[in-house]
Formats: structure tokens, sequence, C-alpha cells
């Protein structure tokens, strides 16, 4: 469902210029679970936000259901963004002032749903990761942890059919992070796309798929042998 | 030089009350290695922001250096955060429209350094964390795991006798986490005392004593066994 020729992505800002990715090939089926790892610096999170629809390529195609991206309205771009695509970014992006509750709703109203059912999957979201005691909490009255874990409740709750997840359990112990996993493997046995860039060899044991970047190319692409 | 007794902190805003902190324990020695882990929101962040002189306990006492910390001025509290403490915060806390350059020189700004010997301090570190080529780069240029460089490399330019780091390499790959370990290790064998809050058991394998924390108070504080 995801097809990725030749991408190159430059950041130019005229003092600065550093090629991000130099010409990735990449495909995703549907109902792929794929770890990608790599050095800081690699082009993970670049490679994340173009997939998520966050950033255009300076060069290269990316057609996503067989639809080429770049042709695509900036309303069909949103409604990708907010429909078919979960996203966790690597730093968290919540609203500071507003409540772990609010910041999961979120996406629900850009999608329109009625208040009560907004809230009532908020819920559901927040307790499954954990967080059913801190769902009024702000931001800035979270762990490091707990507030990733708002931001992965929040990525799943439109239930996408795609969810690309930058690091989600860097801030996690072992433990929440096994929940979180399991999450993830649970949500792919259901039929979704799974993306993670993950640090942790664990984490990329337990997907299906493990893709390796290196100064902003893919230098490996294999599955996981299941013992 | 570190002395905490029967420490304790309560969050409370009225509308939620939690007990982050439930009568903690713990004396560090000068020269120390001590790794902190625990589930996530079992207290770690809270209890660094304590030692850090960066929040204030609800009870209970803490002794920096024999003096008792409640009893300082806010001014001896800013020369403490300044000059005795390097800070690494588990979200970075960089300046959004500074470079890297100028993030890493800004402790030096407040201890008064001259311009010329500050920007040479802070290049060495920026590169000690291998982030020579970034130095002009705003902190939204550069990517999670350099961010978090930067917050390392500000940590330790004032050359502070004690670094109190959050988990300093949560968005590295093993080989950067390698180097941020050795540069730990390193200021520890100059007699630096440091304390790192980690979720990896490698970080804390590698350091000489093991603190875990559960639901506000330590249940474990261990030496490690050196093989
Ligand atoms: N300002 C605040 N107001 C209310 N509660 C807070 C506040 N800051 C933290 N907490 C709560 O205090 C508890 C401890 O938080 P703390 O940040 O110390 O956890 P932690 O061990 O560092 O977790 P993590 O590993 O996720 O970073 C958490 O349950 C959190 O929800
Ligand atoms: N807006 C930007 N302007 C300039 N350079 C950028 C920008 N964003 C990222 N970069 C650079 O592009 C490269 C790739 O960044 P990216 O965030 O994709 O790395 P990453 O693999 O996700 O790293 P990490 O594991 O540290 O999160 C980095 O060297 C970074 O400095
Ligand atoms: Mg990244
Ligand atoms: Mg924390």
């Amino acid at each position: 469902i995801i097809e990725i020729k030749n991408l190159t992505k430059i950041y130019d800002t005229g003092k600065i210029k550093v090629n991000a990715l130099n010409g990735v090939d990449f495909s995703i089926g549907e109902g792929e679970l794929i770890a990608i790892m790599g050095p800081s610096g690699s082009g993970k999170s670049t490679m994340m936000n173009v997939l998520g629809c966050l950033d255009k390529p300076t060069g290269g195609t990316y057609f996503l259901d067989d639809t080429d991206v770049s042709t695509m309205s900036e309303d069909r771009l949103a409604d990708i963004r907010n429909q078919k695509i979960g996203f966790v970014f690597q730093t968290f992006n919540l609203l500071a002032r507003t409540s772990a509750l609010k910041n999961v709703e979120l996406p629900m109203v850009y999608a329109k749903l009625p208040a009560a059912e907004r809230e009532e999957r908020a819920r559901k979201a927040l307790t499954a990761v954990g967080l059913g005691e801190r769902m009024y909490h702000m931001p800035n009255e979270l762990s490091g942890g707990q507030q990733q874990r708002v931001a992965i409740a929040r990525a799943l709750v439109n239930d996408p059919k795609i969810i690309l997840a930058d690091e989600p359990t860097g801030n996690l112990d072992s433990h929440s992070s096994e929940e979180i996993l399991l999450i993830f493997q649970q949500l792919n046995r259901e039929g979704k796309t799974i993306v993670i860039v993950t640090h942790e060899p664990d984490i990329a044991q337990h997907c299906k798929r493990n893709v390796v970047f290196k100064d902003g190319v893919i230098i490996a692409d294999k599955k996981v042998e299941t013992v």
C-alpha cells in the first residue's frame, strides 16, 4: 500500500544544507509490522514524516494506495493524516494547555465525531495505555513516559489503517514498553499496517521485518526469523 | 555529599493530588556513579528535580554538602544550579530560537565567562557528543537524538561537580548511547558524582550502584557486581 522510489529529502536553509534522505526505495504491504532502526541522524524521522504526509520529499515518488501523494490536494492530505494514518511523534507534540483526555480527543474533533463518543473512545484509549488515573492531567503534570503514552493513545483513537510510531517507547521502562508492543501486535493482527522506529532490539525482534537506515539510505531490509 | 531523608513530594492542584514521592531515604557520596530505574510514573524525574534544586519537596530533608537546601536563598540555589549541578532534562528543554551552539553556551553566560572562552568550550562539548557538524542548527533542525545530545553537552559545559541526567539516551541508538556512557564514565573517573535515570539495563550495569523506584519510594539499592 506504500511505494517509495528514489526518495530524496534535502533541508536547505541557505545557511545549512543537509541531505537527510539520499535515494530511498521502500515498499510496504498491507498488514506489515516493520521496525526501522539506525543511528541518530540517519534519516528515520524524516522518512516517517514523508510517510505520514507531514513533509514533502525533495525528489522521488511516494504512492499511497496507488495514488501519487504529490498530486493530492491539501484537503485530501489533511484527511489522510486524520483518518488513514496515526502518527506517534518522537517528541510527543501534545497541546500544552489541554488535558490528556482532550489531547486524545483531538483527532476525533477533526473527524467530527459527536462529543459523547469522543470522550468514551479517548477514555478507552488512555486506559489501554495505563493512564486511566491521569486523564485530567495537563502534559506538564505527567511523567515523560506518561506523555509518551498519551501521544500513543492519540495516534490510535481514530482507528487508522496505518500506524507510524517514531520511537514510541524511548521513555518507557521495560514493562510499559512490553504493554505498548502488545497493543501494536494486537492491532497488527487486526489488519493494521504498522511501522515503528525503535532503538530497542527487543522491539525489533517482535516485528516481522527490520529495515536499517544509515546516512539517509536503507542499508538492510530483512524478514525477522521467528525462532 | 547528598543526604535525603524521608522526602515526600505531593502535587496538589486542588483538582488532582498525586503523591509523587512517599518518604525517600537516599544518600550519595562524592564520586558515585548511580543508575536510577523504575516504572514510568514511579517518581524518578521528581526525585531528580528535587536533587537538582529545581523543585522543593513537600516534606523531609535534603542536605547538599552538609547544608540544608531548604534554608538556602534563591540566589544561592541559582548558583548551585548553574555551577555545581549539570542537569540533563528528560525532555531536553532547549531554547527553540537558539542554535545548538548558543544553547550550550547558555550556562556559561550565567557564569559570566568571556565570549571567546564560551564559544570554545561549547564547540568542544558539542564535538565530544558527535555534533561538530550541527552547531548552527536550531533545535527543530536536529533529529531527536541530536537534540538530546545538545542537552547533554549543555549540562557538562560548566564542568559541574554533580551531573544529574534524566534518561539521557532514551532517543539514542546503541552506538551513540555507548559514546554517552563513555563520557559519563570518564567524568566519573575524574571525580564527578553522576546520577543517571535510565530504562536501559546496559547502562545500569555500567554504573557502580543501582537504585530502583516504585510508587514514589526506593525498593532496591544495590552495588553493581563487577564480573
Ligand atoms: N506537576 C505535576 N502535577 C501532578 N502530578 C504530577 C506532576 N508531575 C508529575 N506528576 C505525577 O507524579 C508521578 C511521578 O512523576 P515522575 O515524572 O517523577 O515519574 P518518572 O518516574 O520520571 O516517570 P517516567 O519514567 O515516565 O519519566 C507521575 O504519576 C505523574 O503523573
Ligand atoms: N529541519 C531541518 N533542517 C536541517 N536539517 C535537519 C532538519 N531536520 C533534520 N535535519 C537533519 O537531517 C538528518 C536526519 O534527521 P532525522 O530526524 O531524520 O534523524 P533520525 O534518524 O530520526 O535521528 P534520531 O534517531 O536521532 O531521532 C539529521 O542529521 C538532522 O540534523
Ligand atoms: Mg528521529
Ligand atoms: Mg521521568
